[in-house]
């Protein structure tokens, strides 16, 4: 399976 | 009070057009400086960015910082009414409920005006700091919107290897499978021609990445001949499309990753 994660989860909230 | 002209509406049209698949609604920062855009997609994937400085502007005045929240595709349609080398102007008072936007034919006999809505939007951002890519692809970004149009008669993903030797795109799918290897050119100068592609390299990078979202960045490829493509391991890979001499357009996209 392929798994799409979220850009979110790579970059800090502001 | 905010007042922009750009000399061309086909410029502003190719960037509401690059974008407005993926953002349907976006706030657009005005500052001092310029315009930025900073949107997700619905599914919070890809994230699209938009910086156009103030000097890329044939006339520019932001009195103080305001942030307008657009509906794109009522922009877009706003826009078809101009003709591509019409110049347009966008203004907006201090606590406008809308955005003025007017077309002046290149014979200064034809003046069109349209206003569209402006709405709250409550979105999160996100901090992208500067990074340090193990691999940046410079290439056509006509070759970079075929290749992804071929890729995708097979495939829904696309797995972008960078290396010293060049750029290799491959896909597969219940059809088959495919590639494309683009070889790296060391200079790329007037006999390389425009279609060359370059690879700056510290170490080989491999992602996998949805064909779809690349489909919608490849929408940007009238906006400018090259694109850059910036790989690093565990992150996502960056897309860039630089706007003449007055800014950028950016996509991240969050690598796929196999369980």
């Amino acid at each position: 399976d392929i798994l799409q994660t979220s850009i979110a989860a790579y970059f800090a909230a502001t | 009070m905010i007042e922009a002209v750009l000399p061309q509406a086909s410029l502003l049209k190719k960037i509401i057009e690059a974008i407005k698949e993926l953002v349907s609604e976006a706030n657009f920062d005005f500052s001092e400086t310029g315009i930025r855009l900073q949107a997700m997609d619905k599914s919070h994937i890809a994230l699209s960015f938009l910086h156009l400085r103030n000097d890329g502007f044939s006339e520019y005045r932001c009195d103080r910082s305001q942030t307008l929240g657009i509906n794109l595709e009522s922009f877009s349609k706003v826009l078809k009414c101009a003709a591509n080398d019409d110049q347009v102007q966008i203004k907006a008072t201090d606590k406008a409920e809308s955005l003025s936007i007017s077309f002046e034919s290149t014979a200064k006999d034809r003046v069109s005006e349209f206003n569209v809505k402006l709405m709250d939007i409550d979105i999160d951002s996100v901090d992208v700091p500067d990074m340090d890519y193990q691999a940046t692809v410079n290439m056509s970004s006509q070759e970079f919107a075929r290749i992804v149009r071929d890729m995708m008669t097979i495939g829904e993903a696309i797995t972008i290897d960078a290396t010293k030797q060049g750029v290799k795109f491959s896909t597969s799918g219940d059809a088959g499978e495919g590639n494309i290897l683009l070889r790296h050119r060391k200079t790329i100068d007037e006999e390389d021609g425009p279609s060359s592609t370059s690879v700056e390299i510290n170490e080989p990078v491999s992602h996998s990445l949805a064909l779809k979202f690349l489909a919608n960045f490849a929408k940007a490829a009238p906006l400018a001949d090259r694109v850059s493509i910036n790989l690093i391991e565990d992150a996502p890979v960056m897309f860039e499309f630089k706007i003449s001499d007055m800014g950028h357009i950016r996509f991240y996209l969050a690598p796929q990753i196999e369980e």
